[in-house]
């Protein structure tokens, strides 16, 4: 399975270990002439069936209470797949203590552990989608109140402005940062940095030319409109960059396993 | 072989309790 297809580091890093073994064992599995009986995995099976069977108890509640209208519609599917695909593997153990050199029963280890393999890929998936809509939620928060600043006009309101957009912004800032540390993808990665970088840049830039623009409303002075353009310039340039970020915050990768 | 299968649902079992893991400690 190509690296990049999990997509974060943390689904790489639960997902490859089985990944290579079932990898392997197919390998094996499609050369062997292997004559020897099969060892007992009644003990192992049950062990995994019964982790499945809490996995999908706790998925369940979370499923339930999730905020999350299409994490909850999404989740149980993969909760189905992984409860099947376990099965495969209980099957597999009863048909090997009949009978030890049993070929079918082999073929269902095999379906059997590359079926919860997928079927923990996809429930991973579905939670890193969950993840990403939250983090697109906050940068849409920020696109809000850059709306605001285009109708502030008093110095008092720039300063209200300024107060409620900080935490924002800082929330974002940390929110998406972490999130590009997480990424695979090197592409993607750099281009939230360069993102996030340039629109921190604006910030100063936006609050001083709405500065302007009420002084030179509150003094009468001329300029008026080239201050308003300016305002506005700046603050589509911001609107821009958390386009950017929100667009590469749900790209999916060519190669998702997806 | 039979050493893989084994080795195979240690492996599952590890990827199904941090799974659970995963889940318990998501925020809603």
């Amino acid at each position: 399975m190509p690296t990049t297809s999990y997509r974060t580091k943390t689904i790489h890093s639960i997902l490859d270990p089985v990944a290579q073994q079932v990898g392997q064992l197919v390998i094996l599995h499609e050369q062997a002439e292997d004559g020897n009986a099969m060892t007992d995995l009644t003990s192992p099976i049950k062990i995994v069936d019964q982790a499945v069977s809490n996995l999908v108890v706790v998925g369940k509640q979370t499923a339930s209470t999730s905020k999350d209208e299409i994490l909850r519609r999404e989740m149980p599917p993969t909760f189905i797949k992984v409860e099947k695909s376990s099965g495969l593997l209980v099957e597999a153990s009863d048909m090997l203590k009949q009978d030890p050199y049993s070929v079918p029963a082999r073929k269902k280890l095999i379906d059997g552990a590359r079926g919860i393999l997928q079927g923990t890929s996809e429930l991973l998936f579905v939670f890193d989608e969950s993840e990403v809509r939250k983090i697109v939620k906050i940068c849409e928060g920020v696109l809000q109140l850059l709306a605001v600043s285009e109708v502030v006009d008093t110095m008092a309101d720039i300063l209200t402005f300024v107060q409620s957009l900080t935490p924002v912004v800082t929330n974002m800032n940390s929110q998406v940062a972490a999130r590009r540390e997480e990424l695979i993808n090197a592409s993607h990665a750099a281009q939230l940095a360069q993102h996030l970088e340039q629109f921190q840049r604006l910030i100063p830039l936006l609050v001083s030319s709405m500065k302007i623009y009420v002084a030179i409303l509150d003094q009468g002075k001329p300029g008026k409109q080239e201050a308003w353009e300016n305002r506005t310039y700046v603050a589509s340039k911001m609107i821009y960059h958390i386009q950017e970020i929100i667009r590469v915050l749900q790209a999916v990768d060519d190669d998702s396993f997806r | 072989i039979r050493v893989g299968y084994e080795q195979l649902m240690t492996t599952v079992r590890r990827l199904i309790n941090e799974l659970e893991n995963q889940i318990l400690t998501r925020d809603s």
